[in-house]
């Protein structure tokens, strides 16, 4: 664990929070992706499968192989999955009709079906754990497009939406600077998978952040899209 | 080994 990595999840961690507040204190999901959120729940359900492993282990007494990074990793995996499965339920249920569902019009199995394949291919070992953990390495980095899309169809964000996208983008962004961290200070075989994954989905959030930074630096209430 | 417990990040 290092300086990188803590700061990536709870930069990840913050970025639900920003969303869940934005959503509760507007009484709206205008200009969020029902889609990329959709997406972000089949990520954290496919990658954190291992979660039944470590309940297994603690529901027969084997704590041997649990270790402070198991419960620090098992303590943020609950959070994120049940933060991404509680959005999803407040845009379907209470904000549903402020959703920009009409909008939203990405076809998910343009990105499904190519990372589906993808993991079937390129895995590190062909079990269905292992597969599903691929799965979800490249759903994630493409999981955004949706969201981007909206966000070039209506042309303009609030100032909560685009702070919550610094945040998701900005994770990854600090994972790719923990993987160099690690591969020089660990005897850490690196991850190419993770690695490339991470490369997309940063460079995916590479325009938002150049019109994040200008908007923060002129002081605009909204982020506004060239259009 | 690549198991799923070698994810040691989230």
């Amino acid at each position: 664990m290092n300086i990188f990595r803590i700061s990536a999840d709870l930069l990840h961690l913050a970025s639900f929070f920003i969303l869940i507040f934005k959503m509760k204190a507007t009484k709206s999901c205008k200009g969020i992706s029902f889609k990329t959120q959709l997406m972000y729940t089949l990520v954290f359900t496919c990658r954190y499968l291992d979660l039944f492993h470590v309940l297994g282990m603690m529901i027969t007494f084997n704590f041997a192989h649990i270790t402070g990074l198991t419960l620090y990793n098992t303590f943020m995996k609950i959070l994120f999955l049940a933060a991404s499965y509680y959005i999803v339920y407040l845009m379907r249920t209470e904000l549903k009709s402020t959703s920009d569902d009409a909008r939203d019009t990405f076809v998910l199995w343009h990105i499904l079906a190519p990372c589906a394949v993808l993991a079937l291919i390129f895995n590190a070992q062909f079990t269905i754990l292992e597969i599903l953990w691929t799965f979800s390495i490249y759903l994630e980095a493409v999981a955004v497009m949706p969201q981007l899309m909206l966000l070039i169809e209506t042309g303009e964000a609030d100032s909560l939406s685009s702070h919550y996208m610094f945040a998701v983008g900005g994770y990854r962004a600090l994972y790719l600077v923990n993987w160099v961290y690690r591969y020089a200070t660990e005897p850490y075989y690196s991850n190419w998978i993770a690695w490339i994954a991470g490369f997309v989905q940063t460079a995916l959030f590479g325009d938002f952040f150049y019109y994040y930074f200008v908007k923060i630096m002129s002081g605009d209430a909204a982020l506004k899209l060239p259009t | 080994a690549a198991a799923a417990d070698d994810h040691d990040e989230l």
